[in-house]
C-alpha cells in the first residue's frame, strides 16, 4: 500500500496473508493478501497462484497485523482446494477474470473460528457496486512504493475513491484494457493505492450500509501514478461462479 | 432469530470489533 497508515488486523479482521512454503524449509515467503468469505473460503486472485497451482505449496494465515511473526490470536490453516478462474487471461497489461478460492483448514481438520482479529467479509448483492465516487478500503502487507523491493513488516490500509468506467477506459487512462468485470479506484490527488504485494487482497466498499468485497487487487500501471487507478476484479460479477464452487454453504453472506 | 448476516459458526460479515485492543 503506498500512502495509507499502518493498522492493525482487528480494523480488518477479514484479511488473510497468503504464503509460499519454502522448499528448503526456510521461513515462509509473503506471496499475496486475501479475503475471508465464510468460515472455510478465502477469495484472493488467480494471478497470484498461476504459476505454481499446487494447493501444498501455499499456507494461509488470519489475525495477523505483523508479517512473518507470531500474532496472539492468529489462525494458520493449509489449503485444501485451490480453485483458479478457468477463464483467466493475461493481456498487455489486463489480467482477466483475476479471481480465486482457496479453501482453508487447520491441521485438525477445522475452518476459521470468528474472533476480535478474524471475521468474514459480506459478498456484495449480484451485480450491485458502490455508486462512482465512493470511498473504498485497500489493504495488505505490499510495497510502500514501485521502487521498493521490501514488503512492510506491518499491515497497512488506505482509501481510495471508486472511478467510472467511462473515466477509466479513457485513452491516457487505460483504454481498451479496461472491461466491464473490473473496478477502477484511485486517490484523486494520486497520492496512495495499492502496489505489488497487495494482489489478492480486498477492495472494501459499503454497500447498503455493510462492508462489502467489492474488488480483488488484481493489476495496475505502477502504484499511484497519475492517471493510472489501481485496477480490482469486480466481484459483484462473479457471484455465480463463486456460488458454482461454495455452493450454497451457509455463512456465505450476499 | 439472529439476525440474516449472522451464520451459524457465528460470524457477523463486515463486523469489526468494537475498538482495536491498541
Amino acid at each position: 500500500i503506498v500512502g495509507g497508515e499502518f493498522t492493525v488486523v482487528e480494523n480488518q479482521p477479514w484479511f488473510a496473508a497468503i504464503y509460499m512454503k519454502n522448499k528448503g524449509g526456510g521461513p515462509l515467503s509473503f506471496k499475496c493478501g486475501g479475503s475471508l468469505i465464510s468460515a472455510c473460503w478465502v477469495a484472493s486472485a488467480t494471478h497470484c497462484f498461476i504459476n505454481i497451482p499446487n494447493k501444498e505449496d501455499y499456507v494461509v494465515y488470519l489475525g495477523q497485523s505483523k508479517r512473518n511473526s507470531y500474532n496472539p490470536g492468529e489462525m494458520k490453516f493449509e489449503v485444501e482446494q485451490l480453485i483458479l478462474h478457468e477463464d483467466y487471461r493475461e493481456d498487455t497489461l489486463a489480467y482477466h477474470n483475476d479471481i480465486a478460492l482457496l479453501k482453508i483448514r487447520t491441521s485438525t481438520g477445522q475452518c476459521a473460528q470468528p474472533s476480535r482479529s478474524i471475521q468474514t467479509i459480506c459478498l456484495p448483492p449480484r451485480f450491485v457496486d458502490a455508486p462512482v465516487g465512493s470511498d473504498c478500503e485497500i489493504t495488505g502487507f505490499g510495497q510502500e512504493s514501485h521502487t521498493d523491493y521490501l514488503y512492510p513488516k506491518n499491515l497497512k490500509m488506505s482509501v481510495v475513491k471508486l472511478i467510472s468506467h467511462q473515466e477509466c477506459k479513457q485513452p491516457h487512462y487505460y483504454g481498451s484494457e479496461i472491461n466491464y468485470k473490473m473496478l477502477c479506484a484511485a486517490d484523486p490527488e494520486w497520492k496512495t493505492d495499492s502496489c505489488m504485494g497487495d494482489s489478492g487482497g480486498p477492495l472494501i466498499c459499503n454497500i447498503n450500509d455493510r462492508p462489502t468485497l467489492s474488488g480483488i487487487v488484481s493489476w495496475g500501471r505502477g502504484c499511484a501514478e497519475k492517471n493510472k487507478p489501481g485496477v480490482y476484479t469486480r466481484v459483484s460479477f462473479f457471484l455465480s461462479w463463486i456460488h458454482s464452487h461454495i455452493g450454497e454453504e451457509n455463512g456465505l453472506a450476499f | 432469530k439472529k439476525p440474516s448476516s449472522v451464520d451459524q459458526r457465528g460470524f457477523q460479515c463486515g463486523q469489526k470489533a468494537l475498538r482495536p485492543r491498541f
